[in-house]
């Protein structure tokens, strides 16, 4: 389950408050997969007490909406890479961009399924460049138009500034530098990207882990 | 890992760096967080968090799009509705007991758990409105079974009275809501607004979550 808790001294009205953190979730804390099960109980509150003063936030034409919405985001991005690093078992941090796409809900949906595929996840367990599940996966993410197989391209990006690893140019595999793709495999932090087409200008982010033994094990053992 | 708050010198050496040894916390709210053994084979990690504001304020919230809610996401999210999200007070979080799949005896529990919380603000800015609470109530953990009830109410009032501004009040919070979690996640910033230039605002964020995590909140 994922429960969040978030106060501000901020004076924000309470229609402004959930319009900005609806917002700040979508980008966010709806943003991350650990092992694909939606809980029961997922909730995250934003309170707004108004203490340190200052004219009130009431819509967003409120002068300081805008500069507010991006702090939250921001902020509630932050805190959900902290329960992504914390994922049971999980031994990566992986950031899923995928760019190109028609429209933010088509690069989501193609994010979301990359990041809950089984075998996407095993495979960063083992150390694996493989491009095939990543493929495989964007392909069967439902309801998306944007994916041009022609067009697809997948790279590993590492996360110390080197040049990206190209696995996939407009849907021809590359030859691929396997010492290379070991050495950025390696470190803990890791960014798949995922460029769908040659015309979108879309893109979204999502963060999710890899799958190992020892998820097992520890759901293995949990008993409700 | 292990269904515990994740204290002092068990938190992995790699994931030590995530937890802050400072803050900067909002003005007018205060955290706390006792030991309500929620579950009976914890036997001395905190299980309770209280976040309250020193006075009403705005709440919103959103909560996850299962079909099988747990009763305190009912719960809140009825109250909220019910005060237009006005007059909050409070957030009480337990860990360890989901409430969730535990039909009506388990919304009169997360009701009693808010009602509890409530009369920690029995000040005149919180005089009963005809709205009922003003207390967000969250649990997790196991679900399936019903909350041991008679300890958090108990506890409550000791959380009440611990409440702090400290980083370490804030801190004892973010471990106390954890469940597999390996280390406490907690945040804050500072920032300020083009609408109060010379206002310095401040941000506090806390989460739990390390498993059944994909979350889609509405």
């Amino acid at each position: 389950t994922l429960l969040g808790i978030l106060c501000t001294d901020a004076p924000i009205a309470p229609s402004a408050l959930q319009a900005l953190l609806s917002a700040a979730i979508d980008k966010s804390f709806n943003s991350i997969s650990i092992d694909g099960d939606t809980s029961t109980n997922d909730t995250v509150a934003l309170l707004a007490n108004g203490a340190a003063g200052g004219p009130l936030i009431t819509s967003a034409s409120s002068p300081g909406y805008a500069e507010m919405q991006q702090t939250l985001t921001a902020f509630a991005v932050d805190l959900a890479k902290l329960v992504v690093r914390d994922g049971e078992g999980a031994t990566k941090f992986v950031t899923i961009r995928v760019t190109n796409a028609a429209s933010y809900a088509d690069a989501k949906k193609v994010a979301s399924t990359i990041a809950r595929s089984p075998l996407v996840k095993t495979a960063l367990y083992g150390k694996d460049a493989n491009w095939g599940r990543i493929l495989c996966a964007t392909g069967y993410a439902e309801g998306v138009d944007s994916v041009v197989p022609a067009e697809t391209s997948v790279s590993f990006v590492p996360t110390d500034g080197s040049a990206e690893l190209k696995l996939l140019v407009k849907g021809e595999p590359e030859k691929v530098d396997e010492a290379r793709a070991a050495e950025i495999l390696e470190a803990e932090d890791l960014e798949i990207l995922v460029r769908l087409s040659e015309r979108g200008g879309q893109e979204a982010v999502y963060w999710t882990g890899d799958f190992s033994h020892e998820y097992v094990t520890i759901n293995g053992d949990y008993r409700t | 890992r292990r269904y515990s708050a994740p204290g002092e010198g068990s938190i992995p050496p790699a994931k030590q760096k995530y937890v802050p040894t400072s803050g900067t916390y909002p003005k007018g709210f205060l955290a706390a967080s006792t030991h309500a053994g929620v579950k009976p084979s914890n036997t001395k990690f905190d299980d309770l968090a209280l976040i309250a504001s020193e006075s009403p304020c705005s709440g919103a919230a959103v909560f996850t799009k299962n079909k099988f809610q747990a009763a305190p996401v009912t719960v809140t999210r009825d109250m909220l509705k019910r005060r237009g999200g006005s007059g909050i007070r409070a957030v009480v979080v337990n860990s360890g007991c989901a409430n969730a799949v535990t039909g009506k005896g388990g919304i009169e529990d997360a009701v009693r758990m808010g009602e509890e919380t409530d009369k920690c603000f029995e000040d005149e800015s919180s005089q009963p409105d005809g709205n009922g609470s003003r207390t967000v109530v969250m649990s997790t953990g196991v679900i399936g079974q019903r909350l041991p009830l008679r300890r958090i109410i108990h506890k409550i009032p000791v959380a009440c009275s611990g409440l702090g501004s400290t980083h370490q009040h804030w801190l004892s919070a973010a471990r106390a809501i954890c469940t597999t979690d390996t280390f406490p996640k907690l945040l804050s910033r500072s920032f300020a607004l083009p609408s109060a230039p010379d206002t310095t605002y401040s941000l506090v964020g806390m989460t739990k979550g390390a498993g059944m995590i994909h979350p889609n909140m509405a």
